[in-house]
């Protein structure tokens, strides 16, 4: 039997994560990629299963740990693609679902489209049933604090968007 | 952002990307992973999935390049190399990585930043292979 799961945890400084915790995270991860090759599940299986792990290990910067934000709330994209038939489907901008990848592959199997955002993509995950996601983590919003006291067009790297997002008074 | 790209035993590859953004982004702001051919592209020749900075990721349509790559007869190691200088070289360093995978099995993980840990697992493997930290 041939078959292989690749995951990454997002490019970076990585300066102020714990190395063991994150290896861990990817280390589940792939065990939940190829333990779907193993019971007969396809590619597309593999790496919704994979990625569904590293959503809800709320360290990381997706699904359960994802930042927010200049208004603090949380918004999530996604996608997926099968090779093979050459489909895919994606959410850009949701808020509903704990699992964005989830409801990706939701659009890419059961919708006419390759891409729903916002209120729409998020109508879809209620209907669905897919678990809700119960907002950001105290991580994070510790995070927004810290990057919202220094909100220094000068300092930060996406100054353009502090700059009018303070204008317009949507960093409080 | 966190993503995984695979192939199973009767060949066929797929890639799955989902991530929270950029922290203070502009409310409504969409990234590179809900873009086919930027942040996640498969086809039956390879599998490859992005992270970084999606506006630049968009604008080089990362994924899609990579994959192009291996389509025109390189291995996923100089397909993923190839297309991350090429990226590097239009928005410079600490903007992107990604990971890939061609239809025989060959995974890599490629980026310009300080870190993308990474890892992959063969069917017949006991342990992942993990890489990529600081």
């Amino acid at each position: 039997m041939n078959g292989v799961v690749v995951v990454h945890a997002g490019a970076g400084t990585w300066r102020f994560f714990n190395r063991d915790e994150v290896t861990k995270v990817i280390k589940s991860s792939l065990r939940a990629g190829i333990e779907a090759l193993k019971r007969g599940g396809t590619a597309l299986d593999a790496v919704v299963n994979a990625t569904i792990v590293l959503e809800d290990s709320g360290i990381l910067n997706a699904g359960l740990g994802s930042v927010v934000d200049a208004l603090g709330r949380l918004t999530m994209d996604a996608g997926v693609m099968d090779g093979y038939t050459g489909r895919a489907g994606a959410v850009a901008a949701v808020t509903y679902p704990k699992n964005p990848v989830v409801l990706a592959r939701k659009v890419m199997e059961l919708t006419d489209h390759i891409i729903l955002s916002g209120s729409g993509a998020d109508e879809l995950a209620f209907r669905l049933n897919l678990p809700k996601h119960p907002g950001p983590t105290e991580r994070v919003l510790k995070l927004y604090k810290e990057y919202v006291s220094k909100a220094d067009p000068t300092s930060v790297r996406f100054a353009k968007n502090v700059k009018i997002a303070k204008e317009l008074g949507m960093l409080d | 952002t966190v993503g995984a790209v695979a192939l199973d035993n009767d060949g066929r590859l797929a890639a799955a990307v989902s991530t929270g953004g950029i922290i203070l982004k502009f409310p409504g702001r969409v990234g590179d992973s809900a873009i086919p051919g930027a942040g996640f592209y498969a086809d039956r020749y390879g599998a490859a999935v992005a992270t970084g900075v999606g506006e630049t990721i968009m604008m080089s349509l990362l994924t899609y390049r990579a994959v192009q790559l291996i389509k025109e007869g390189y291995t996923a190691i100089t397909a993923a190399k190839m297309a991350l200088q090429f990226h590097t070289s239009l928005f410079g360093k600490d903007t992107a990585g990604l990971i890939i995978v061609d239809r025989s099995g060959t995974p890599y993980g490629a980026y310009n930043t300080q870190a993308m840990p990474w890892g992959y697992i063969r069917v017949d493997m006991e342990e992942p292979y993990i890489s990529g930290f600081p």
